[in-house]
């Protein structure tokens, strides 16, 4: 048998009366761009790993999915971001939880699975880490989008609704 | 919350889970993701898993590990295996959705929301890339 990916970009309250056409090709548009990182990285005889951390790059990129760029606002108006790892060849694992400044947070998943005696690190103490490394920092604002934005001050300006009201709540 | 699995040449499985969390999180709150064998897992002997949706529930049924197990100790196919526990999930009152490959090249998702934004393809097979739940 030859390789596969799967990749999710969030579930929650998706339906077609809820999704405008242009969030929809903007939503197909980049799930085809992480497939296509996965893909090239599969084709060419790379490992599952790289293929997945590839795919989710992109994800962390594109402001239409609740991860780097286009996360969810907390109710504080940071971006507070965790993601993880895991290799099944080994049951090696890498997280990381909490952290703000991290371009891409899988790649400091991976990092502490691969850099660290640790599995999981968390906030300052993490993009510490994620610095000593050598990942790409960037300034807090780089995560933020408007919509996102629109959608906090929503869940704070009512308090009919809960965390988990908020469509689309899970990405 | 957006996640991959992958099977490569070699017959070895990775899984992948990054997110924002929660709109309005409070008090350093941290979800499934990054919670091994919660949001996320991985063995070549059963699939890789990873996992969006509530995570508090995710968290207490130890969704991405227990799909494995399932996988591993009874035999099921990813499909069952997956179906079975976001049902145990939707009991809980948890909702949100799977997706999973393992080393034989089974594919799968499984969610109970009104849709997730998903995609899969393979040496084998074209690429799908759907949204809503009647796709």
């Amino acid at each position: 048998t030859g390789w596969t990916l799967v990749i999710h970009g969030g579930a929650g309250i998706i339906e077609r009366d809820r999704v405008t056409p242009e969030q929809e090709v903007a939503v197909r548009t980049g799930m085809n761009a992480a497939l296509d990182a996965g893909t090239a990285v599969l084709k060419q005889g790379g490992s599952a790993m790289d293929a997945v951390e590839a795919a989710i790059r992109v994800l962390e990129d594109d402001p239409n999915f609740n991860a780097g760029r286009g996360a969810v606002y907390t109710w504080d108006g940071r971006n507070e971001l965790d993601a993880s790892i895991m290799d099944g060849r080994t049951r090696d694992a890498g997280a990381v939880a909490g952290v703000g400044v991290v371009r891409h947070p899988i790649s400091l998943a991976r990092a502490v699975m691969e850099h660290s005696p640790h599995v999981m690190l968390s906030g300052k103490g993490a993009e510490e880490f994620a610095r000593e490394q050598k990942l790409e920092i960037v300034p807090p604002g780089w995560f933020g989008t408007e919509r996102r934005r629109e959608q906090l001050d929503r869940l704070r300006g009512n308090d009919k609704l809960s965390w988990f009201d908020i469509d689309l709540k899970y990405g | 919350t957006v996640g991959a699995v992958a099977r490569d040449a070699q017959g070895h499985v990775a899984a992948a889970t990054s997110t924002g969390g929660l709109t309005g999180k409070r008090w350093d709150r941290i979800g499934d993701s990054p919670i091994i064998g919660a949001g996320t897992y991985a063995d070549d002997r059963a699939c890789a898993v990873s996992a969006t949706g509530a995570g508090e529930y995710f968290i207490r049924e130890g969704v991405a590990h227990e799909i494995c197990a399932r996988v591993r100790f009874t035999g099921e196919t990813l499909k069952q295996a997956a179906d079975a526990v976001m049902a145990e999930v939707k009991d809980l009152g948890g909702t949100g959705g799977v997706i999973l490959t393992g080393p034989t090249g089974e594919m799968a998702w499984s969610f109970n929301t009104p849709g997730m934004y998903r995609a899969k393809v393979s040496a084998d097979t074209p690429r799908i890339v759907e949204m809503y739940e009647e796709e």
